[in-house]
């Protein structure tokens, strides 16, 4: 049992500056939506194991799409964006979601487009480093993959993403991870 | 995948879920980060859960509205946890998932499956987070 606040989170390592932004928020009377909002967005910006945020896991176009969902215990109130594009903080979009809409759940470009009207930027979240893993993937035939009787063949076939406007230059430094197996 | 709790000062509670989803996917395809219930539930009355793991087959089982729901019926959080994995892995036994499970009180448990799980915790006056390894069931 623990004593208030209170956060949890999953995975460790490198996950755990979700857990401290979220705590640190707390500490300083934010409410728990606000904590909650924080500690996915560190995670986000840091990109934890680079299962999270911008610049992992790209689809087999080698592009990046986000998902988030955030939800007030209170209110049973909810907000969620998925397969969110070009559009790095999520987890903040989900908080408009919950916060300026009668909804739940918006989705890939009508997703973006919400985002773009509440002032979030719009930038390539492709990074060299996630294009480098979807190339040796193309170069591996296209192993391992979620097709069902997918011969390599098709592989070929699938041509990249390119970002419908110049990439900007991320001056952020590369983190090179070891991507887990593929999963959420 | 990160999912994330928190309980305020006074008792509020809150989750959140953020994630790229799974490397090398169909474009196009979502999995169950974003999905209520799935990648992460919280009742104020009851508590709270966060999720990862195989996306596809988790959003068809909302592992984190079923623990929460355990809850509600008296189960303890790590008791709502491992029921809530099990019944995903007798029908998919090879499903690699990881939840956490808090009461609104601030007991906290969490289960797995099929992999090495961590989580991590803080709370009170911890000045740093605990991180807890959990073995697969």
């Amino acid at each position: 049992c623990a004593t208030l606040p209170f956060v949890i989170n999953t995975w460790g390592g490198p996950f755990t500056v979700t857990t401290d932004a979220a705590f640190v928020a707390l500490k300083s009377s934010a409410t728990a939506l606000d904590a909650a909002e924080a500690g996915a967005s560190a995670c986000e910006v840091s990109q934890c194991d680079g299962t999270v945020g911008y610049g992992g896991s790209p689809d087999e176009r080698c592009e990046t799409t986000l998902d988030a969902l955030i939800m007030d215990g209170t209110t049973m109130n909810a907000g969620a964006v998925a397969g969110l594009r070009r559009v790095k903080n999520a987890i903040g979009v989900a908080r408009r979601v919950l916060e300026d809409t009668q909804h739940t759940l918006l989705v890939g470009d009508h997703a973006t487009a919400f985002a773009l009207e509440k002032g979030f930027l719009e930038v390539d979240l492709a990074t060299d480093e996630s294009r480098s893993i979807c190339y040796a993937w193309k170069e591996n035939n296209c192993q391992p993959n979620f097709r069902v009787g997918f011969g390599s063949e098709s592989c070929p076939s699938i041509e990249s993403y390119t970002p419908d406007f110049p990439p900007i230059k991320h001056n952020t430094p590369i983190i090179t991870h070891s991507f887990p197996q593929s999963h959420d | 995948t990160v999912s994330v709790i928190t309980i305020s000062e006074r008792g509020q509670m809150a989750a959140a879920t953020s994630t790229n989803g799974a490397a090398h996917k169909v474009p196009g395809r979502v999995g169950d980060g974003p999905i209520v219930g799935s990648g992460s539930y919280v009742d104020g009355e009851v508590g709270g859960c966060g999720a990862t793991g195989d996306g596809d087959l988790m959003m068809r089982f909302l592992p984190c509205y079923q623990a929460v729901e355990n809850m509600r019926r008296g189960m303890s959080p790590s008791i709502a946890a491992e029921d809530a994995v099990r019944r995903m892995l007798r029908r998919f036994p090879l499903i690699q998932a990881g939840l956490v499970v808090v009461d609104k009180n601030g007991n906290f448990g969490a289960a797995a499956s099929n992999w090495v799980f961590t989580y991590s915790w803080r709370s009170g006056s911890m000045s740093n987070p605990e991180v807890v390894t959990v073995q697969p069931i």
